[in-house]
């Protein structure tokens, strides 16, 4: 094939309880970040475009967890990371635990393509955020209510296990 | 978590990965999206990106996984997908998305369900959420 696409906005327990409405509202952003991408390609455009362009959608879209939407760290904060990669070339960049730029992946696409390193982490990357010039954002931005209360029953579950245990996290491994 | 996986006219493949990580994560977790290799990766014969559980999706080297397999096996797409989340991951751990240097498309997981999508030059076009 001439050219081809594929999205993901994320996987795991999807409950089939939700309403119409808000699976409609799903398949529409699905559609609608898969047809950013179409355009690209259809038009001879590069595949690394249609892949931050994607993304970017998906990003700022609070659906879904990466930029606006992304879910709670234990401190009530957002660390967002993201990766690029070209298969013929292998050039890569990543970033990592970056918490004030709007649109990672663009930030990790400067870093495969104006760094002579491949990941940045935490304060570095935010460094090498202010030398790019990329757009910034303060957590507020990333907030949204799903997600608050999310990270609320988190934590009310893990203070039970500890309680129970004796135990942080007995269960769940967090790297 | 959301990815991109493309090929272009010149049969560039790109991956990418983008995520706010995991709910109530903390000591500086870093998942398998910006691992090169684990959650996004990209070769000359295909591109991956991976989402679901990050520890599992690190250990199992999952993008490079794929393209390893289809490589050295030798074996197809679909192929290296089912070995990684049939053979390799458990039940429940992760999706992914990936497109060959053929073009042909993949979008699996052993997981309840995914948000995904894909489409290609022959008017191939689907948007899914569970099987």
């Amino acid at each position: 094939k001439e050219w081809a696409i594929v999205i993901h906005g994320g996987a795991g327990v999807i409950s089939r309880e939700m309403p119409d409405s808000t699976k409609q509202a799903y398949r529409e952003d699905l559609d609608e970040a898969l047809s950013i991408g179409e355009t690209i390609l259809k038009d001879g455009g590069s595949s690394v475009d249609a892949v931050e362009q994607v993304i970017n959608y998906l990003e700022n879209n609070p659906k879904f967890n990466a930029g606006k939407g992304a879910v709670f760290t234990h401190d009530g904060d957002h660390e967002l990371d993201a990766a690029i990669m070209m298969g013929h070339s292998r050039n890569a960049g990543a970033v990592t635990g970056v918490r004030t730029v709007k649109n990672p992946i663009s930030l990790a696409r400067l870093v495969m393509e104006n760094s002579k390193h491949i990941l940045f982490a935490g304060e570095g990357a935010e460094q090498y955020a202010d030398e790019m010039e990329v757009e910034r954002v303060n957590q507020d931005y990333f907030y949204t209510e799903r997600r608050y209360k999310a990270w609320r029953r988190a934590i009310k579950n893990s203070d039970a296990q500890s309680s129970a245990s004796g135990l942080f996290y007995d269960k769940d491994k967090y790297g | 978590t959301v990815g991109c996986v493309a090929l272009d006219k010149d049969g560039q493949l790109v991956a990418g990965t983008s995520t706010g990580g995991m709910t109530n994560k903390r000591y500086g977790r870093v998942g398998d999206v910006p691992i090169i290799g684990s959650g996004t990766y990209a070769s000359e014969v295909v591109a991956v990106s991976m989402t679901g559980w990050g520890e599992r999706i690190m250990e199992a080297v999952s993008g490079h996984t794929v393209s390893e397999y289809m490589k050295h096996k030798p074996a197809t797409l679909r192929e290296a997908g089912s070995y990684l989340l049939r053979e390799v991951l458990n039940p429940g751990d992760a999706g992914m998305i990936a497109v060959d240097k053929n073009g042909n498309t993949l979008m699996d997981m052993n997981t309840q369900g995914m948000f995904r999508g894909k489409a290609d030059a022959d008017g191939n076009r689907e948007v899914a959420i569970w099987e």
